[in-house]
Order: structure tokens, then sequence, then C-alpha cells
């Protein structure tokens, strides 16, 4: 080696032209991205990972790709008779109750995921009387009053409220599901989407890029005049509409990128969700931290109606009191799913955050909605939404009653 | 992972609980 090190002569020559060229076009896609990005961020102002040594080491890790190739690790099934073993061992090591759970038979459970994923027993958890009762079980990480729209995540420690839930759009949208089209919002139809050759595009944002202004969103094209939102809809999205408010709109609030299931929309302007809180009402807020030995589903907190979903993909950090303390912005970092909604004292607001170990966030009542994907997800900020108009048109959401399960936290 | 509630509520609710506690799904966590 010292021989080579020292004897071997060093020869230049020219890299072909192709390579050359190829790497120049690599470095002009990434300047066109960085610039796309950027502008992206005007509207969606990045929340920036923001503690020490450690929080940057593991913001470095692929900590979605980690995620996902866990959730698939514990799908895999066990060998019988490895399984009343290992799920002895796990509910020891991290303080399961297995007396309480569904199937006592622990060979029922064909991977560790589905343990984790484990229903109770009925009956097992009583609903106390109470205006709020807890979603989940865990530890009360904290709690209190929002002042100025931002919400304490330790003591010293804040987010913005707007952040976490997204602020929300002046929009005017119907759902086709119902069949009953407002004729005024089916004029703008014809000038949202036009189809050519089966491609559906917004003239919206052809409109906006003759301004000179940005659009980016994903949609489904609008949905046939029949059916119901409860069934499954597994067609796949289509980059579609986008739009983003006129220049020289406010940028206080961060505008969405929204998905519209069935629905059309019109030109938008950022309005904080919470936007219409009462004068003799305050805002509250709640932290539950689920351990990994905890029953993994959640359930509803109060009588109450879901109106819509935000679905916002992030990072997948952990949420564990540990990091909660060292990295700001936790919660509006991560993969999470904001349920807005109303009970009878005004907004109400439920939003399951996911972790590394958990990314995949299930919602009982949406088939559609898929966590912690393999995509690129959408900028930091942004969400697709979806609206729960179709589950009771009369109440315009999806009622839920205290205790009801609402969905749960998987492996990956 | 972790559940974050945020909800309008009267002046007058209190919650019923302490930092770092124990909570099972059902349990009270507050009331007006």
């Amino acid at each position: 080696l010292a021989n080579a090190w020292n004897n071997t002569p060093t020869k230049w020559y020219p890299l072909p032209v192709g390579i050359g060229a190829l790497l120049l076009a690599v470095i002009q896609f990434r300047k066109r991205k960085d610039i796309e990005e950027d502008d992206l961020s005007e509207m969606h102002p990045r929340v920036k990972l923001q503690g020490g040594w450690q929080v940057h080491v593991l913001g470095a890790l692929p900590l979605r790709n980690l995620s996902r190739l866990w959730g698939y690790l514990n799908s895999l099934e066990l060998p019988i008779w490895l399984r009343p073993t290992g799920f002895r061992v796990y509910a020891w090591f991290f303080g399961c109750n297995l007396d309480e759970i569904e199937h006592e038979d622990l060979t029922h459970y064909k991977s560790l995921g589905a343990f984790f994923y484990r229903k109770l027993k009925d009956g097992v958890r009583p609903i106390a009387t109470a205006d709020l009762v807890s979603p989940a079980d865990g530890t009360v990480l904290h709690f209190g009053v929002i002042e100025n729209h931002q919400v304490e995540q330790v003591k010293g420690l804040t987010y913005s409220l707007d952040a976490l839930l997204g602020s929300s759009s002046i929009q005017e949208s119907h759902n086709v599901e119902f069949g009953e089209r407002d004729p005024d919002l089916a004029a703008v139809d014809d000038h949202e989407f036009a189809n050519v050759n089966g491609i559906e595009y917004s003239l919206d944002r052809l409109i906006g890029q003759e301004k000179g202004q940005r659009a980016v969103s994903l949609s489904r094209p609008p949905a046939s005049d029949s059916g119901s939102s409860d069934e499954e809809d597994n067609t796949p999205l289509t980059p579609f509409d986008a739009s983003f408010p006129p220049s020289g709109s406010s940028t206080d609030d961060q505008a969405s990128v929204a998905l519209q299931m069935g629905t059309s929309s019109v030109r938008r302007m950022p309005q904080r969700v919470t936007a219409g809180v009462k004068k003799e009402n305050e805002l509250y807020f709640a932290v539950i931290y689920l351990a990994p030995g905890d029953y993994h589903r959640f359930h509803s907190p109060a009588p109450w109606v879901v109106e819509k979903r935000r679905h916002f993909a992030g990072e997948l950090f952990s949420v564990s009191p540990f990091m909660a303390k060292r990295l700001a912005n936790l919660f509006v970092l991560n993969e999470r799913v904001a349920l807005l909604g109303r009970w009878k004292y005004g907004f109400f607001g439920m939003v399951p955050v996911g972790a590394t170990n958990v990314g995949s966030i299930k919602i009982n009542f949406d088939k559609t909605l898929r966590t912690n994907l393999r995509r690129r997800p959408l900028p930091a900020g942004s969400y697709t939404e979806a609206r729960y108009t179709a589950a009771s048109p009369v109440l315009g959401g999806q009622p839920l009653r205290p205790g009801q399960e609402m969905g749960g936290f998987e492996l990956g | 992972s972790t559940i974050v509630l945020v909800f309008e509520a009267p002046k007058t609710f209190k919650f019923e609980l302490q930092a770092g506690q124990k909570i099972k799904v059902g349990e009270k966590m507050g009331n007006v």
C-alpha cells in the first residue's frame, strides 16, 4: 500500500462530455427545485429543526424509511409456538396488562404488529360522566389554556396552534356525492376543471400561471354524482388543482394545499380554524403520550361532530417526553392527522401525532386516509384535507359519542 | 405516539388532571 501510494503516477484525463452534461442537468434540476421550494415556503413557512445535537443527529436519520421498515418487520407472521412467549416478554417489558385484552389466547395475534394494535375486552374501560374524558391510555404530558395562539409543549417551549391545525380557508365547496349541486358552484366547476383527452387540470391554475402565481396541489377529480363517501375510494390521486392565494394576500396564516375529495373549490383566503371562539370561552389543550406498551387505539373524548380531517405529512421523530423537552415544534414537525369539528361549546379538535415506531394513523370512518407513505411528502406546513359531510348531512360531519372508538396507531 | 386535544370551552372549564398522571380511556379529564 505504501509503495502504491508513493509511486503510482497521477494521470489526469478529461471526463466524457456526456457525464459533464448530466452533471450540469442535475445541478440545474436541483436549482429549479430549490427555487420552487422557496416559493412554497413563502406560503408554508418552514418549521425548523431546533434543539441540541441529539436532535440534529436524529434529524439526519431517514426516520420515515426506518419507520416503514419497522412496520414491515413487525407485520411478519410469527410461528405459533413463539407467540405466547414472545408477547408475554413484550408485555412484561413494556407493562401491558394481558388480563384486559380481547383474545386471551395469545396465539391469535399473528404478529407483533397485530398484538400492538390489540383490542380490549368490552367493559374494561368504563366511560365517566364528564364533559371531557380521556381519548386514550397514556400519560398526561401537559394541559392548559392556549394564549396568543401558542400551545405550550413543555414549560417555556411553545409552538403555533395554526401550525398544528393548519389555517382554514374560506372556500366554498360542495359534495357531489349528495347529488345536490349548487348552480353557482357548478359554474365554478366549469372554470376549475377542464378535461382534455382525459387529463384534468385547473383553469385557475392556468390563469394563476399567467399572472405569475404558482400553484401546487393534489386532488381527486370530481366524484360521480352517485355513491357514498362511506365506500372506500381507492382511486389514485391525481395532481391536478393548484392554487395559491393571489399575490399580496395575507401570509400571516399558512395557506393550505387542500385535497378536495369530490369537491371543487374557489379562491381561498387563509383564516384561523379557531377564529370563531366566543368571548366568554377560551381555548384549552391537553397532550397525552402513549407509551409502547399502552393500548394504542383512541376513542372519542366527548360528544362531537368531526367535520374534516387534515393530514400533515411530516417527520417521524420520537414523541417521548425526552424528545418533547428537547425538540422545539415536535408536534408540528411530525406527521399527524388533525380532526376538526365542533362540540356543544364550540370548536373541538383532536390531533393524533405519529412517531418513529407508530407512523401509521388509522381513522375508522376514513378508509381513504393513508399515512407514512413512501412518496415524497408535501411541503412543510401543507396538508391534504377531506370533509366528512357525507357521514351526516344534517350534522355536517361524522358524529361521535363519548368513548366511541375512532381509530388508532399501528406500527410502522 | 401522542394525542393533542384542542378545544373551546367556557372559562369555567377545569381540568381534573395532574401533569405526568397516568390516564385510561374514558376517565374524566375535565368539566365545566
